[in-house]
């Protein structure tokens, strides 16, 4: 299973659609400091179905809609699809390809879509469960995560190796 | 459930010994459940003793020791359970070039199960990507994503217009 | 107390405005204390809106520009009160290649009052060193300082024996 | 007041005696990751008074003294001096150069000089305050420092502005 697109559209400072094609290999994001290159990284967790406001540096979760900026007035939705390749059937259904999408309205209102269709967060928890990319597993790392992952608190390295199991 | 974890438990803390003596050119490490305690509920703790050096705390790492040695657990992890897609971000940062340049060996090596994606400033990070993408402000406080050659990142991380 | 902690306050504040502005090519700042509060006693808050940007929550900052801002308080607060001695530990680390430029630069400007002591892994910053040391440890475990000179540091951050 | 050298020996990493001259410009300290360029500003920090393990990265104050290496013992002693140029008098006292030493024994007893005579740490403090370089100045700043500078809690901002008050 390839995580083979991302498309960004009004969440944090992606007021216009955006694309990110991914080519199985390593994909490397370059950039000067703020322009947005963590913002895609919150993107796909928050795609992912990450429900904590303070994992993705917001203090509410309509701080992820784009609130506007010189040239562009603020949206009221945020989306964000991930394209996953899935001829290999690793995902228990039946398509090829497999789109997870999320929206949030300035309303609050959350809505959750597969291949167009809209689902539970649930669906999509247990699509994607024991697949090891879930929004609670090891697979996004930040720089300050590593003070945590060697902390006495040892929390967070018992998940790690739970999420392994 | 209890057995199941102590087998992964297991794999991973011999993964993490290996892993480890590949970043650091030997020394140590260790993952330990405290004898005596219900493995589901109990502390792991870690111990990593960079070749050469004593076995002290952990706290006494050095920040670029500190960052080899999560990334020695994370990589053992993957060595059981690889996951699909793996973002790191800037996690680099606090390495030496000799460092970088180990990890991104290793990168490549997990680079056939694992997809991965990394936010870095770092040249020699970026010169071992398979696709390089740059994150531009062309309208203030708007991003836009942009497809990068190596060449086009100049000097300041700033991506010439492709 | 209170007139004299105003006072310095003040002060801080519209050094802060400026150097913001230095850093971050315009935008801005303020730090904020509380109406009707006890200046002795309140919270002060701090502001930080970098250029054609909405001023947002500070926690909403990228890593970069959270050093930045930082920084730029540090220097606003040795307008003030210049400390005979400030030392920075990879305080460059986040900055892209541009701020890096620019950080430089200000040191340079406050290297006459202030006598600065800088960790760095970052090329662009040990070039302004006017004296430049390395640790090693050619013997493991035991730390050992050399006077290196610039083209003695090789691409791994590694000192050549001088 | 010029900070003109630094000498440490059997404080962490430093197990022989080494030093550090600065010639009041900007002076940069490089080399490999956990080769001890963080124990010379710990060694700086700790000269200066600092009182906290923690702010030094210990658990104890014992492991800032050698605990060993493979090719030299442990040692029983660490031992730190600044050295200040002071010809313009800013520091109230009448020497040109005023060398503040401190110094631990593995017994727990601390000892501090000031040019070679013994005083104790309240002398050392009233001779650097108001000079913004004691202790608790900010005179030492480190990348995870920036995260408490900006925070919510706001304790380390008023202390800073404090300082410079
Ligand atoms: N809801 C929002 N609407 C518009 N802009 C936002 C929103 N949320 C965050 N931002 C902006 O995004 C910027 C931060 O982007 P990000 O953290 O991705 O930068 P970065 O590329 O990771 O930079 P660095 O290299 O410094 O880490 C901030 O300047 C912030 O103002
Ligand atoms: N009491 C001690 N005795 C001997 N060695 C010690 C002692 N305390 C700490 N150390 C060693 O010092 C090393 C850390 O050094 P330090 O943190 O200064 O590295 P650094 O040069 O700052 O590296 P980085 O570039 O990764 O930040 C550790 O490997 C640790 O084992
Ligand atoms: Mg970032
Ligand atoms: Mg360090």
């Amino acid at each position: 299973m390839i995580l083979s697109k991302i498309s960004i559209h009004g969440f944090k400072s992606f007021a216009r659609k955006e694309e990110l094609r991914f080519d199985g290999g390593l994909t490397v994001i370059v950039g000067p400091n703020g322009c947005g290159k963590t913002n895609v990284v919150d993107a796909i967790r928050w795609g992912l179905g990450e429900q904590r406001p303070s994992i993705l540096r917001a203090d509410r979760m309509d701080s992820l809609i784009f609130g506007g900026a010189q040239s562009a007035k603020p949206l009221g939705m945020a989306e964000v699809s991930l394209h996953f390749d899935n001829s290999r059937h690793v995902l228990p259904i039946d398509y090829n390809e497999v789109v997870v999408t999320r929206r949030l309205f300035r309303s609050g209102e959350s809505e959750y879509l597969l291949n167009k269709s809209v689902v539970r967060l649930k669906d999509i928890s247990d699509l994607l469960m024991d697949t090891g990319i879930g929004a609670d597993a090891y697979s996004v790392i930040e720089l300050k995560m590593v003070e945590d992952i060697l902390s006495e608190k040892a929390e967070d390295r018992r998940k790690l190796i739970e999420e392994a199991a | 459930a209890r057995t199941r974890f102590n087998d992964v438990f297991q794999k991973v803390r011999t993964n993490f010994q290996e892993t480890f003596k590949r970043f650091f050119r030997g020394g140590d490490s260790d993952l330990l459940l405290p004898e005596g305690e219900d493995p589901l509920e109990a502390r792991i703790e870690i111990k990593a003793r960079p070749a050469g050096k004593q076995l002290r705390d952990i706290d006494l790492l050095s920040g670029g020791e500190k960052a080899l040695t999560a990334i020695s657990l994370l990589f053992a992890l993957y060595m059981v359970k690889p996951s699909p897609v793996c973002v790191l971000d800037e996690i680099d940062a606090p390495l030496d070039d000799a460092n970088v340049q180990r990890f991104t060996r290793v990168l490549g090596e997990f680079a056939e199960k694992t997809q991965f994606v990394i936010v870095t400033h770092n040249k020699m990070t970026m010169r071992c990507a398979s696709s390089l993408y740059g994150v531009t402000m062309q309208e203030q406080g708007v991003s836009k994503i942009v497809s990068v050659k190596f060449d086009d990142v100049d000097e300041e991380g700033e991506i010439r217009a492709a």
